[in-house]
């Protein structure tokens, strides 16, 4: 990517990641993707001056359509793809592009990228976004594993890569993909079950958490899973929009196309054909728009989903219909840059109104719009995208969800020349969240082989920030408001304080299967998914709020209710830290023992967290514990809800 | 009933250390065997695909009445669906 690095303040340099540290070790670090593929002659997936790959890598390249084992290099060390379940499945067979691990769709090139991609100089999409291009652990090595297909992905295929993965021996795995909300059980869903068996291993899962934009509605909830939402960096790609009143409107695009001159506007609804109304044209819907009243004008067209193919399908709609541009109103989505394929923008539900309360009161209303241009730091950022799934966790409310938030608005990476011809390419989504996650992981683990996965996940959430480069609370889009732990999880990652968190809060496999105990698995299907002899009897902690996560939820607050959490020591032998609560609105919150002396490097220290209903807040209210001192502060979310 | 079934996944659990990959495939086909009238045959039409490495399961054409089968199978943790998931 050529900004969010440099945004979340990483140095531009390939060979120094973390400015202060050595990440040298990162090429021994193997990244799995579960995704489309890749595409390998991607500069981004060069292997010069790579050393030989690690000893004890088990992967392999697997040969197919226009890939072969000598296909992968020295980055690109693993490349397998599963069709057993798509094929079951799907009709259209035909339609299968690639029968290999090489990438036809895009996607699995531009997660891959992201987080491993080379330093790659001089990059643009179209003159856009230029600048050096790379991603967050460059040296790091690739495997792939291609189960998505432009239709999707299933869950016999998944489940086959999480079980080669494994075996192979990578050390992260990044999944941009997941299940419609409300997600099923976790012993019913593939990516939690692989993730299971993954996180036992010792691999770090990063998950993305969905687009469905509402709360409630994240997805890959497991608490093993490392779960990201999307937010923005500072830049924007923007076109004017000039109105024959003189006035200029901004709105988001990638179309670099320019109208020569001002032309006349209406409503979309004004050019109604056949059979529909004014109202379903007014959301330029295919065949909607009279060829007629249409040609030569600009439209003004509502959108009412969320994909991006739906909104660059219009400009097809309104193209065909003779239209000289678009201007596409849609509060949801208004900061999603989309490549028209003629001049036009998105604006806000205000700003439509705007145009439309000019087009209404005008005789011969016009309006010329121009070119896409990157602009940088003309908001305040980050912000949460509206797209970005939301908390409550749905299925263990007690687990918060999503974890932590990175970029995901707008991000240029490699793609699949055999998508469309370009070789990068802007998107977004929580699918380019979560290998900006995935690169950081990979340089912990380059300065940290030993941290477990958990170890790794409360590096990044006790050290992220709720504020943005303003210093100001991150705020939620469209309508701005102030965000919350269901928006962003822990925060906006700080890549460069993870490597020194100074305490974590660890989970082992075992807190894991003493976590399934206290949602309601027996003894007889804990031994089953074990194959131990574990019981639940044995388990430290009875409520699913016990497990050693980095952030505390309480659903159901009734009077009073006392978390535990351990703290281990991963900074300094003899430190002291102090806690410092801010307590969700309405609930007091002690912690015991406030004040916490380490003489020793990992040792571990237990305390508790206190709510106290003081005068209940209606629905979920949201606070902090940071444990400081003058070096470090360990920040978790509180989220409490009053029953 | 062949036109009825549909993919599902039957997952087992963890992989004991010393599980042979083939022994665990035998198995499959075994379990398999044992909802299809004993037929090694139809056992080895339905199999998809069986995990080895990192956990144990299977994924396999069945019909509702043969995935219920399965489910009340010793050593099966759950059987649910081959369901497709989309790219975020």
């Amino acid at each position: 990517t050529t900004h969010s690095w440099d945004f979340m303040g990483l140095s531009s340099e390939e060979t120094m990641e973390i400015p202060g540290f050595s990440t040298k070790n990162q090429v021994n670090v193997i990244i799995g993707f579960i995704d489309t593929g890749i595409w390998p002659e991607s500069p981004s997936f060069s292997d010069v001056d790579m050393p030989p790959v690690p000893a004890g890598w088990k992967g392999e390249c697997q040969s197919g359509e226009a890939f072969n084992v000598s296909t992968c290099n020295r980055k690109v060390i693993g490349a397998r793809y599963y069709l057993s379940g798509y094929e079951a499945e799907e009709d259209s067979l035909e339609m299968v592009s690639y029968r290999s691990p090489r990438d036809s769709n895009g996607h699995g090139s531009h997660t891959a990228s992201t987080a491993a991609g080379r330093y790659v100089a001089d990059m643009n999409y179209k003159g856009l976004a230029a600048g050096g291009a790379r991603g967050g652990s460059p040296m790091s090595r690739i495997a792939v594993y291609k189960t998505c297909w432009d239709s999707g992905c299933y869950d016999v295929d998944l489940l086959a890569a999480f079980d080669d993965a494994i075996r192979d021996g990578v050390h992260v795995l990044s999944l941009s993909l997941g299940p419609e909300a409300p997600q099923g059980e976790y012993f019913t869903d593939a990516i939690s079950v692989g993730s299971f068996h993954a996180a036992s291993h010792g691999v770090v899962v990063v998950s993305s958490a969905g687009n469905e934009g509402q709360q409630g509605s994240a997805t890959n909830l497991a608490p093993w899973l490392l779960t990201v939402a999307a937010s923005s960096t500072d830049r924007d790609f923007t076109s004017d929009i000039m109105l024959g009143n003189g006035a200029k409107i901004v709105g988001e695009s990638l179309s670099l196309m320019d109208m020569e001159t001002s032309t006349r506007i209406i409503s979309a609804s004004e050019a109604f054909a056949g059979y529909f109304t004014p109202y379903q044209s007014s959301f330029c819907l295919e065949s909607s728009l009279n060829r007629t009243k249409a040609r030569g004008r600009v439209l003004i067209c509502r959108h009412a989903e969320s994909s991006t193919e739906s909104k660059l399908q219009k400009s097809v709609v309104v193209k065909e219909a003779g239209g000289a541009g678009m201007i596409l109103v849609d509060e949801a989505d208004k900061d999603v840059a989309i490549p028209f394929v003629i001049p036009a923008a998105m604006v806000g539900r205000r700003t439509g109104n705007l145009i439309l309360s000019y087009v209404n009161r005008t005789r011969k209303p016009t309006s010329r719009i121009f070119s896409a241009k990157t602009v940088i730091g003309s908001r305040q950022a980050p912000r949460i995208a509206s797209f970005s799934s939301k908390g409550p966790n749905g299925l263990t409310p007690q687990i918060l969800k999503p974890d932590v938030t990175a970029p995901g608005l707008n991000i240029l990476a490699a793609w699949s020349p055999a998508a469309s011809k370009k070789d990068f390419n802007i998107l977004s989504g929580t699918s380019m969240a979560a290998p900006h996650i995935t690169g950081i992981v990979a340089l912990i683990k380059s300065v940290h082989p030993s941290w477990s996965p958990s170890a790794i996940k409360s590096a990044i959430m006790t050290t992220a920030t709720v504020r943005n480069k303003h210093r100001q609370p991150i705020t939620v889009d469209p309508e701005g408001r102030r965000g919350n732990a269901f928006d962003y999880g822990a925060g906006f990652v700080s890549p460069t304080r993870v490597l020194e968190p100074g305490l974590i809060y660890d989970a082992s496999p075992a807190d894991y299967k003493a976590f399934l105990c206290s949602i309601g698995y027996n003894e007889k299907s804990l031994r089953l998914i074990t194959r131990d002899n574990s019981t639940c009897q044995e388990q430290t902690f009875a409520a699913p709020s016990d497990l050693n996560y980095p952030s505390i939820a309480v659903p159901s607050l009734n009077n009073t209710y006392t978390v535990t959490r351990t703290l281990t020591n991963v900074g300094y032998a003899k430190n002291i830290y102090r806690a410092v609560v801010y307590p969700p609105r309405g609930i007091n919150v002690t912690v015991e023992p406030s004040r916490i002396v380490f003489d020793r490097y990992g040792q571990k220290i237990s305390f508790r967290v206190n709510f106290q209903v003081a005068a209940p807040p209606q629905g979920y209210a949201f606070g902090f514990l940071t444990w400081r001192n003058r070096k470090s502060r360990v920040t978790m979310p509180l989220v409490a809800q009053v029953t | 009933s062949i036109s009825s079934s549909k993919v599902y996944v039957v997952y087992m659990g963890s992989r004991d250390n010393g599980d042979d990959p083939d022994e665990i495939l035998k198995l499959n086909h075994l379990m398999l065997a044992s909802i299809h009238q004993g037929s090694i045959e139809k056992a080895q039409d339905s199999h998809l695909y069986s995990y080895v490495h990192g956990f144990r399961g299977f994924a396999a054409k069945l019909t509702h009445d043969q995935a219920s089968q399965m489910a009340k199978m010793p050593g099966v943790v759950s059987v649910f669906p081959n369901v497709k998931r989309k790219l975020h």
